[in-house]
């Protein structure tokens, strides 16, 4: 089973064509291991990125060094998951 | 549960209750569901489709399917709910007891249960289909670039590891091929809705090409008024218009291969949310995501009954 363990989800916006370029060449490396939520799109549009625990500190380093600001969506993606699988759980039993 | 009654539409199922519930909701009411196989995925699991219909041979139709991409739980989530909805306001609420009268409602709640059942057992986050082919270790191609409609161009990728990989070619996905198939053999569908999520949009044709749709202004009167009706209930707010124009060029999607087809009141939605939870929406939202959709959908199928083509 795939876990999500220190899986972040981040939510960048791009304001400028070299930003959104910066982050469209995040899409090739994938080494990263990255999945995007939702795609680039252009300006002024969310991109979400659900970055992998061992990639989250180059992801930000390579943000952070082209000035591209950028929020944490979902802080803790295994939190959520954990949750939503306790509440099916819950609801079995209930039934 | 015993009946549709007592089933919890307010959290997430299993493949196994969703369908234990199809039947329950035929049994109930044979004389208004049946349920269709319409093929099977690439790992051997039946392809159902609910039918609802007062009777009459071939009527026109309307089809709504939910979780092509399987991690988008709150659609197979409402998938569930519409189906219990139309049961439950087939006679006693005018604008469907109409629309019942004239057309027959197609309702395919997992339409991708291969990556369904992945996303419960293996990874919450898949999104494609799990066929396999040879040369590549990746498994899984994009069931919403898999569509013969500008297969293989732009907005879709070649590369079998990609989340939005289109396939060698084009229907190669049995979980495609079945709707196509079943959409040219009934010949008379006039409208077609493929419900995703996340992001709040209502969608239109192209999404391969920036030609125009030749109704594109009538889709954007009727998004309008969907979305209007949508937001009434809970205030949530869409956004509308083609598929191309709002999010991205996409190519070999569902609804330009329907559109193509000559069913003009074709569109998807991206429901809940904006980006607080994505594709890991709380259950309670399961419902209220259900109930302002369905009144977007009923726009959609009112002006289909209205407007006979």
């Amino acid at each position: 089973t795939e876990t999500f363990v220190g899986h972040q989800v981040l939510r960048i916006v791009p304001t400028t064509d070299e930003e959104l370029q910066k982050v469209e060449e995040l899409q090739n490396l994938e080494e990263l291991q990255l999945d995007f939520w939702l795609a680039p799109r252009g300006l002024g549009h969310p991109v979400d990125v659900h970055v992998p625990f061992p990639s989250l500190q180059p992801v930000k380093a390579h943000l952070e060094a082209n000035g591209i600001s950028y929020s944490i969506m979902i802080q803790d993606v295994q939190a959520l998951v954990d949750h939503e699988q306790t509440e099916m759980l819950r609801s079995r039993r209930q039934l | 549960p015993l009946s549709t009654n007592t089933f919890d539409y307010t959290t997430y199922h299993s493949l196994d209750e969703i369908y234990a519930f199809m039947d329950l909701l035929v049994a109930e009411n044979p004389n208004l569901v049946s349920k269709l196989e319409i093929g099977q995925s690439t790992e051997n699991r039946p392809l159902y489709v609910l039918k609802f219909s007062k009777g009459g041979t071939n009527r026109p139709a309307i089809w709504i399917d939910t979780g092509i991409h399987s991690r988008e739980w709150v659609t197979q989530a409402s998938g569930v709910w519409f189906a219990k909805k139309i049961v439950q306001d087939h006679e006693n609420d005018e604008g469907l007891a109409s629309i019942l009268d004239k057309m027959d409602i197609f309702l395919e709640i997992v339409t991708n249960p291969d990556g369904f059942v992945f996303t419960q057992t293996q990874n919450r986050m898949w999104r494609k289909t799990r066929s396999k082919r040879s040369g590549s270790l990746c498994i899984g191609v994009d069931p919403n670039r898999n569509w013969d409609a500008g297969f293989g161009g732009p907005g879709a990728s070649g590369n079998p590891c990609s989340e939005t990989y289109h396939g060698p070619y084009a229907n190669s996905e049995p979980e495609v091929k079945a709707i196509v198939d079943f959409v040219k053999s009934h010949g008379n569908i006039k409208a077609f809705i493929s419900i995703h999520s996340y992001s709040q949009l209502l969608l239109y044709p192209y999404g391969y090409t920036r030609t125009p749709v030749p109704d594109q202004k009538e889709l954007h009167e009727i998004s309008e008024k969907a979305v209007a009706a949508l937001s009434s209930l809970y205030g949530t707010s869409y956004k509308y218009g083609s598929i191309i124009t709002t999010i991205y060029q996409a190519s070999g999607g569902t609804i330009d291969w329907t559109y193509n087809q000559g069913i003009k009141y074709s569109f998807t939605f991206e429901l809940r949310d904006t980006g607080r939870y994505g594709f890991l929406l709380p259950a309670k939202q399961i419902v209220p995501t259900a109930q302002e959709t369905w009144l977007a959908l009923q726009v959609i199928m009112q002006h289909a009954r209205d407007h006979p083509y």
